[in-house]
């Protein structure tokens, strides 16, 4: 189990500089072993740089790049062993428009391997979607949804 | 495996029965703040059998019953149902021309008087027969599948120690 | 100061409730000593209950609703004691449109007495700006910035 | 009062001298993820006294020096100047017909070498003469004047003693 977690770990540490290239558009990014000899029970450190930007403290991140960071080792994580549903709930909150429409393209890409459920209060998510709920609350209190397209969305949304 | 539908009765906000059908690919959910999105998220982790009343916001796992509001009266349980497809010999969803996918309906409910049911295709069972089925479909709900704001920033602030998860999910 | 304390209490509830009801369009919310006869060291609880729901523990309020019952109170001790500076950041990331406008609303009108400072990627948010500077990093890793228009400002979110 | 401005040397990402002039009514700051917006914010905290590293997204306040990057090299000290106009018995912001307003201009440094400088109208002081200045204005780092995401979500998941400044900064 040693040898599987070491090769679980050389392939996270791998695709997570790539999608974290993806995502911040160059930069790269890695996963460091706090204990080489120890995998069974090391700490698990994140390297994040952004591109032209110098190495630092991964706490010195804007909101955003933190964001976008972890989305990129939970998404390097589906890549490799693609899980059935993933549910996002307003994960685009902290993100710009450049970075959600690289985050949605991902999203798109993993879509063929795994059932998404966004929510969100953004229009350019919105964009990816298949199929839209619009959840709403005519009666105070009580839920109901609805099956929208894209150009009903205005209503519902305000 | 692939998800079906997710039904919802008396299960926080949605006190009369919702279904929705999920279909491959992205779906959306939006709506005005406070309208249900996120209870929605919530009864995909009860369902799933999520047992820390906190993490569904609530100080107690009575308070996911539909409690009321303005006009309308509490209910007297909370339901919510999972419809899945469990494709054989295959963790892709591929219609393979092997066998035809199993219909498994995953039913929780909770009722006000503190007890609780867990059905598999309207037959009673224990939690640990649900945990099984899902063990198997990878679909944990304490696996990286359900994320939210806090669990995003989790990954960036948390101590190393906690970021094993990471690695020990994929190994 | 027993009563100095008091007072602030009294008032501070009173028009938290006044600015949740503006912000919500309905609702109450109070604020409630644990304590009542030991007002020196006592707790403060929140009780907040939108429009046409049920009275519940805060905490299962959404995301929105707990941020803007949290700028409620804010705003109410704003209006007491007008502070001179408001800086923003981003605080406006959990709302919907409908909430974004009535935050808006608010924040035009108790910036008479107040200088404010908002930072935010919402266009609805940047149409109540009397100035907008824009930052960019041009070279990578420093920033800089310029005064815009609100034309502008698309090339600089972009 | 009212802030006039504020000038960021060599403070986080603003390599060079950034000068901010600050206007009646409300200034929104735009621009994409990382630009630096929030050093701005922490630019704010810094020159009105925070002494905590961690508040500043920081292990060490040295951090607060720009550090380089792929096309400049790190600077050797941080400067924040805020530049305020005090107006006299009163606490309003009206140009009253009475006295002209006291121009005074609130600067700290920090060196590379971990020495600090603080400075009134460019005359070496010490903290506690800024702070004395600061408390008369009402403009106190602690006070809930700089809210992000963080604050705003502390005060109501906050625990009821940690909300007693709400009336205590009213009394
Ligand atoms: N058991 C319950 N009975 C009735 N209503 C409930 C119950 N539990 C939660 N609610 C209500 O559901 C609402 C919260 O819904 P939810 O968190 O899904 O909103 P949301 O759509 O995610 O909003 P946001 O966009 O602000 O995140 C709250 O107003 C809360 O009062
Ligand atoms: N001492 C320093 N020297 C150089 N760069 C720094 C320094 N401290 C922080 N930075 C950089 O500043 C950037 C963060 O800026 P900031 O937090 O202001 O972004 P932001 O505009 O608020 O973004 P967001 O919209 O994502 O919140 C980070 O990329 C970080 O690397
Ligand atoms: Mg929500
Ligand atoms: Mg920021």
């Amino acid at each position: 189990t040693k040898r599987r977690l070491r090769e679980a770990y050389n392939l996270l540490k791998e695709k997570f500089d790539e999608v974290f290239k993806t995502l911040f558009g160059g930069g790269k990014a890695d996963l460091i072993l706090q204990d080489e000899d120890n995998i069974l029970e090391s700490g698990i450190d994140i390297f994040a740089q952004p591109p032209g930007k110098k190495n630092q403290n991964l706490n010195q991140l804007s909101g955003g790049e933190k964001a976008l960071t972890s989305l990129a080792l939970l998404f390097a994580g589906f890549l490799i062993k693609p899980s059935p549903l993933c549910i996002l709930d307003e994960a685009d909150a902290p993100l710009d428009e450049t970075n959600i429409e690289r985050f949605s393209t991902m999203i798109k890409n993993l879509s063929k391997n795994t059932q998404f459920i966004i929510i969100t209060h953004n229009r350019l998510t919105m964009q990816i979607a298949d199929y839209i709920y619009g959840v709403t609350m005519e009666e105070p209190g009580v839920s109901k949804y609805l099956a929208l397209q894209f150009s009903d969305v205005e209503n519902t949304v305000n | 495996m692939k998800i079906k539908q997710i039904d919802l009765i008396g299960f926080k906000s949605f006190a009369e029965k919702a279904s929705f059908p999920l279909h491959n690919g992205i779906t959306c959910i939006v709506g005005p703040n406070g309208c249900g999105k996120s209870n929605i998220v919530d009864a995909f982790r009860w369902v799933l059998g999520e047992q820390s009343a906190k993490t569904l916001r609530g100080d107690k796992m009575e308070e996911v019953i539909f409690q009321g509001s303005a006009t309308k009266k509490p209910k007297a349980m909370a339901e919510v149902s999972l419809e899945i497809l469990l494709y054989p010999n295959s963790d892709t969803k591929s219609n393979g021309d092997d066998k035809e996918p199993d219909k498994i309906i995953l039913t929780r409910r909770l009722y006000r008087s503190g007890e609780s049911e867990y059905l598999i295709n309207k037959k009673s069972c224990r939690l640990k027969d649900i945990r099984d089925i899902l063990l198997d479909t990878g679909l944990d709900v304490k696996s990286y599948s359900i994320l939210d704001q806090q669990r995003i920033s989790d990954i960036v602030n948390s101590k190393p120690h906690e970021r094993r998860f990471l690695i020990e999910e994929i190994a």
